[in-house]
């Protein structure tokens, strides 16, 4: 499973949260308008907050967010 | 399986519910107006609660919370 | 396997009943109005129990109960 | 596997039939009108017997008992 | 695997068939009007034979018995 | 796997045939007109031959024998 | 996988191959017209052959033989 | 995976291929006309030629050999 | 998976591309006009080439080569 | 799981991002206008970031980057 | 999984790219204008690279290199 990500403005954030007991921010990546990010869910990564507006494409369909 | 939770105002809250003997709160992320929430389950999370107004898409459709 | 409940009414319960040799009730979750449960089905809950006004979203379609 | 029972009157019952040799009731769930069960075919369940007017949600369809 | 039952008489049998070298009849489970039966094909049962008037729901479609 | 046999007329067979280096038949149920037949292929039975008028439901479709 | 014929002429033939190193005919199982042979591909049969007037239903649709 | 093979003129010839590091014939059915060849890929045989003209039914679709 | 070729002239070459560190040419299969090969990926061949005017059926479509 | 990425201008990049603990960029293949690049998800890379206008597709949809 | 490449001009390459640690190019496969090349992904191969005009399929669609 992965879910892809693409930013409609700057400063776009994906943050990976980390599997298991604790839920914490493992990493965060930051996108520029247009750029694309696919990231799968993982051993590490079993959520993923995205801040600012962006494409967002998931197996359930497609959301924008940061409206 | 993951779910897809975008916040339609401020203070949204997805609870993740411990798998198991007890069913406890195990963590509660909050979210602001247009952030996006995509959440596993897992093998500590066996059922999550979402407070507020959210739109929500799951593999058997959307739903809006909060209403 | 996993079920969408959204609460209609406040005091919407979802009951967790046991798996194996006897059927007890394990946990109930209650629902205000709007609050959402998405709930498994796990190795200790084999059944659950619907009471109040809900939206149930399930891979055979939707329902509501409490009518 | 699991199906969907809405009750469409009161005293509905969901009979759990046993796997293996012996076909025996081992559980009785008794539902009023508009309670909904969820219950799974399980390692103890290989079989149910449903009495009394509910929709009946499967894999193949739905169909009302009771009438 | 399973097949949903609704009785359109009284007396409906739905006779379960043993597995393996032998083809016996193991369990007759007997259906009033409108009480519905949900079966699964098992260790023990490979075959169902179904008598009696009765709607029949499958992978493979409906079909009446009965007529 | 497993199809579905509704007899027509009376007397029609559904023919049990072994699976392994040897056909032969092991089991031969009869059925009633309107009685329904649901048989698996199982480790015994690896093909099966069916005589006298009868709608068969197969995952490959329709198909009515004895015309 | 099975595959599912229907003579449409009697003296159809169902011929059932080897699988492995030889390739030779195991059984031949004769129908007369109307009769409905179902057969699968299995740890002996790993090809079929039809000779005569048959409807054939396979997983990439039908074909009637003997034409 | 196994295909259909129908002859549309005498002669029609199915050859099965060698899987490994040989790709050599190892047998050749040949078919009359509107004989039907069903044959399965295998431990053995891991392609297949077909010569003359038939009507060939794969997973990718109808293709008519021989023209 | 298979892919099945329908050659369109004389001489069309299906060549078969080894797995593993090396990529070479271990097999190649000439067809005359008409005939039909269907060829699987094996563990010996991960890669083919096809040369000539030639019909390529295959999961994603159809493809004429040669053009 | 892959994606099918076309650069729709000079200098695009695709960037592999580490799995596990630390998110770092493993490897940027760079493309020219045109040039396509199709790429697994993989033990080493769980995420794949996209710079400069590309035509991305995934198995959730199309998506154009860098506009 | 594999990818259909047709080579629309002379000189379309399809170049291997290893998986693991390292991304390097173990192999550049050459097309004339109209062969067509099927290329699974590997234990070897994780990406792969198209240059020049062709015609690509692939399970989230097509697309045409080089323009
Ligand atoms: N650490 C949590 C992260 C998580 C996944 N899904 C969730 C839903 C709600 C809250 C937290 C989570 C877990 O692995 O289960
Ligand atoms: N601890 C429970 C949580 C749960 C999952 N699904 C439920 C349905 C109803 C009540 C509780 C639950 C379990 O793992 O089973
Ligand atoms: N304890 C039962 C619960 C159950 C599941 N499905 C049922 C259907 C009917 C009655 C009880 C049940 C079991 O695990 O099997
Ligand atoms: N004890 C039986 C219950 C059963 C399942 N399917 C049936 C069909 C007919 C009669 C009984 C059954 C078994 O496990 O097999
Ligand atoms: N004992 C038989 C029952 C059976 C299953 N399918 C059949 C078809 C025809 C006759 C008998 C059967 C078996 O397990 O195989
Ligand atoms: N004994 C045979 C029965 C059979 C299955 N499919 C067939 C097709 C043709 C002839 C015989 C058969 C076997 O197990 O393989
Ligand atoms: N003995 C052969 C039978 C066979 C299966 N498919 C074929 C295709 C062509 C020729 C023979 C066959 C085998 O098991 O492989
Ligand atoms: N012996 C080859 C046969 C083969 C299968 N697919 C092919 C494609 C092209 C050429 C040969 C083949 C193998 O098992 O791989
Ligand atoms: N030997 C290579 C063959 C190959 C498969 N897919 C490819 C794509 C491009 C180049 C070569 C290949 C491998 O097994 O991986
Ligand atoms: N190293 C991370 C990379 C990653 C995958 N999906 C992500 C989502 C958000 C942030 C990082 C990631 C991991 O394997 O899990
Ligand atoms: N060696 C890399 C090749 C690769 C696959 N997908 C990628 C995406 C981006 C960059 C490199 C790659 C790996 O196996 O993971």
């Amino acid at each position: 499973d992965y879910v892809v990500v693409k930013a409609l403005e700057n400063g776009v954030m994906i943050i990976g949260m980390t599997r298991g007991r604790e839920t914490k921010f493992h990493h965060t990546e930051k996108l520029d308008k247009g750029e694309v990010l696919l990231a799968q869910f993982t051993e590490l990564t079993s959520a993923m907050k995205i801040r600012g507006k962006a494409l967002i494409l998931t197996k359930h369909g497609e959301v924008i967010s940061g409206e």
